[in-house]
């Protein structure tokens, strides 16, 4: 669950950086 | 959920917890005959043997006696290192315990429920829960442990609890110390209620209508307490002594006169023919009296059937072992609902979290779907974990994906 939640902070991280 | 189990004894708390779904990751105690049963009935987990050093401690006392604070270096850093999200335990009970001996405070065994408190509030998981005697309540160590644990920022909850409201037939009580981390006291008390069984068994449930009617349980102390019970009843406290006191002979109490004549149950007086009738304060051999083997007062105390009290391999327990060990476990059936309450907490928990305004942009979504080809399950998901780990770095107002990343972390 939590790694979950961070996979979504990673995502909006690396959308963010694109 | 990884558990670690302090002063896990031969198993009764790991094993209620592993039947709530909590994946035990470590179990400790000084006992090697308590261990040795925890692992035959934990296969896959290898209770942590005990430090040559305690073990060479141990058996020149037969005690464990200074409980210093060496032991915490060795074992802060090794509990630590298994990450637990939960530390259960019962720290030995018997300073406080009304049963034998009583050293209180002054028992060098009662620095054990320190121990439990310094080893729990340096490794920090977020939950912890304690099982002991209510009696400790009254106890200066029971004092500093609460400051303990409070200084280290643990809402407590501390409730006592009868056995028999938790599946086993035993009217114990038990003291249930839990902490969360950050919560405010009293917050597991309402799933100690939801789990509470509506049945409250009796010893007849348990040991099957073939045991007969009636239960003999020596009375600890002189004077008017009864040793008879009748099946249909709830039996007292198992102790490590339960079995015991059968070789000699005992003298009815008024209680017991009371017992025998509900059920009209015929029990030998010596001296006396087959149809006389006992009085208080005739003496009868009490060899051939219901007392309940082994194998009966392990269902007592809630352990399941197949539970192997003889590991393979080593040396087998003795009878006055398993008795201990039965004697102090932690109710599996008590056990479970504390762990299933737990379960029952976190869920409510992750119902309460609020729903965070869906701050991302909506090109992200669009950039998932089209660069990271997410079909539209992973999309809602992640949808979802985002704003509940939004939710929690939300106080911070972070604007950046990248602090708020940070943050979470």
């Amino acid at each position: 669950d939590q790694a979950a939640m961070r996979e979504a902070m990673y995502l909006a991280y690396e959308w963010s950086q694109a | 959920m990884k558990v670690v189990d302090l002063f896990c004894g031969c198993g009764g708390f790991s094993h209620g917890m592993r039947k709530a779904g909590y994946n035990i990751v470590g179990a400790f105690d000084f006992k090697p005959e308590a261990l040795a049963v925890h692992a035959a009935n934990n296969p896959a987990l290898g209770p942590s043997p005990m430090p040559k050093w305690m073990a060479h401690r141990y058996r020149k006392k037969r005690e464990f006696v200074h409980a210093d604070l060496g032991n915490l270096l060795q074992w802060v850093p090794e509990i630590s290192q298994l990450k637990p999200d939960v530390i259960v335990g019962g720290p030995p009970c018997q300073p406080f315990s009304p049963f034998g001996r009583r050293g209180g405070d002054n028992d060098e065994k009662s620095l054990l429920s320190l121990a439990f408190t310094i080893i729990t509030t340096s490794v920090h998981p977020r939950f912890f829960i304690m099982e002991n005697v209510p009696e400790l309540q009254k106890t200066e160590t029971f004092r500093k442990v609460t400051e303990l644990f409070r200084n280290s920022g643990y809402g407590l909850t501390q409730r006592v609890v009868t056995t028999s409201d938790y599946g086993s037939p035993q009217n114990r009580n038990r003291l249930i110390l839990a902490g969360c981390v950050g919560e405010t006291d009293g917050w597991l008390n309402e799933y100690l209620d939801q789990t509470r069984h509506e049945h409250k068994p009796v010893i007849r449930d348990v040991l099957g209508e073939g045991f007969g009617p009636l239960f003999f349980r020596r009375g600890h102390y002189a004077g008017q307490r009864r040793s008879f019970f009748r099946t249909d009843e709830r039996c007292p406290t198992i102790t490590s002594t339960t079995g015991r006191g059968t070789r000699s002979p005992y003298v009815l109490r008024p209680a017991d006169i009371r017992v025998l004549r509900s059920v009209g149950e015929g029990i030998t007086v010596l001296g006396k023919g087959p149809d006389y009738v006992p009085q208080a304060g005739d003496t009868i051999p009490a060899r051939n009296l219901p007392v309940g083997g082994q194998e009966e007062l392990a269902l007592l105390a809630s352990f399941p059937a197949n539970w192997k009290w003889a590991p393979e391999g080593g040396r087998a327990p003795t009878k006055a072992d398993v008795m201990q060990m039965i004697g102090n476990a932690v109710p599996p059936t008590l056990s479970e609902a504390v762990g299933e309450s737990l379960r029952l907490y976190r869920i409510g928990k992750m119902e309460e979290t609020p729903d965070v305004p869906d701050s991302i942009h909506p090109l992200f979504y669009e950039w998932l779907r089209d660069d990271k080809a997410f079909d539209e399950t992973r999309i809602e998901s992640v949808r979802r974990h985002g704003a509940r780990a939004r939710a929690l770095v939300a106080p911070r107002a972070l604007s950046m994906p990248e602090q708020e990343l940070k943050a979470f972390d």
